[in-house]
């Protein structure tokens, strides 16, 4: 028996948001350790991963370890039906080809019930290694956001430059070109407005927009984002997921293959 | 440029 229960029902609403655009079909993995997705976009550019720990839920149960596969934007549709205070249970027998959700509204004697068909899927499951990167930055997630909107007016990929204490994204079209230069800032009031920039090595990269902008799908779940780069190799972009508490819940993790001169 | 695919970068495993 696996079962789940999260009173912020809205983390789960959001996180589907932040991925349902970009894969059409995943297994969540559920063991005793929490929850847990890794997919590919249908075009095999890049990957997201999502990890919900066991004692972020407010009640976690889960006998032995189940792959709950499922058509994302079928799940979606279905937690569209919870309001953002509900309170949502995931359920699912050891054995059975469906998934129910129950959706709670605080303070009211309402409860509804949807059940979503289960799909066997053939994942094919990447290891990332676990490197060290040239450059590290965090930065407000919105301000990502709105880079990345406003550059793909520009064009189709932005390239991401990081020298001493700044990043600049830039784009470049038919229409002329745009560049945003980032500078780390002081140590401020507010940790959720800050830059900061980790350096190891000077980096140039290039990659799609069009990802990218899949990605901030992911804003609401954090004020933070946090890009890792390396010459090379696939960027990452990840956004923590904490609780109103401000606890740590896990996170989601984009990787994305970078454009690369030939 | 040419755009990789992540399976790439990253091995099946």
């Amino acid at each position: 028996m696996f079962e789940a229960k999260l009173i912020q029902g809205a983390i789960l609403k959001k996180i589907l948001d932040a991925i349902k655009d970009l894969v059409n079909e995943a297994s969540w993995d559920c063991s005793s350790q929490g929850m847990s997705l890794q997919a590919m976009d249908t075009s095999h550019v890049s990957l997201v991963a999502v990890q919900m720990k066991a004692d972020g839920f407010d009640k976690y149960r889960c006998d032995r370890s189940v792959t709950l596969g499922m058509n994302l934007s079928s799940l979606s549709k279905i937690l569209k039906c919870a309001g953002n205070d509900d309170t949502i249970t995931l359920k699912a027998p050891d054995d059975g080809d469906k998934i129910t959700l129950v959706f709670e509204a605080k303070n009211e004697s309402e409860t509804s019930e949807y059940e979503v068909k289960l799909m066997n899927l053939d994942s094919e499951y990447l290891g990332i290694p676990d490197t060290p990167y040239s450059v590290n930055v965090k930065m407000p997630s919105h301000k990502f956001q709105r880079i990345c909107r406003d550059l793909q007016q520009i064009g189709d990929a932005v390239t991401i430059s990081c020298a001493k204490d700044s990043i600049r994204f830039a784009a470049k079209g038919d229409l002329g070109s745009g560049t945003v230069n980032l500078c780390q800032t002081a140590s401020a009031d507010k940790p959720e407005d800050s830059v900061s920039i980790s350096m190891q090595e000077p980096i140039i990269q290039s990659f799609a927009l069009k990802y990218l902008n899949h990605f901030a799908k992911a804003t609401p779940l954090s004020p933070q984002v946090s890009l890792s780069l390396s010459p090379d190799v696939p960027l990452v972009v990840e956004y923590s997921i904490t609780d109103d508490d401000g606890s740590d819940f896990g996170y989601i993790r984009y990787y994305l293959a970078p454009k690369i001169d030939e | 440029m040419s755009q990789k695919t992540i399976a790439h970068f990253f091995n099946a495993r």
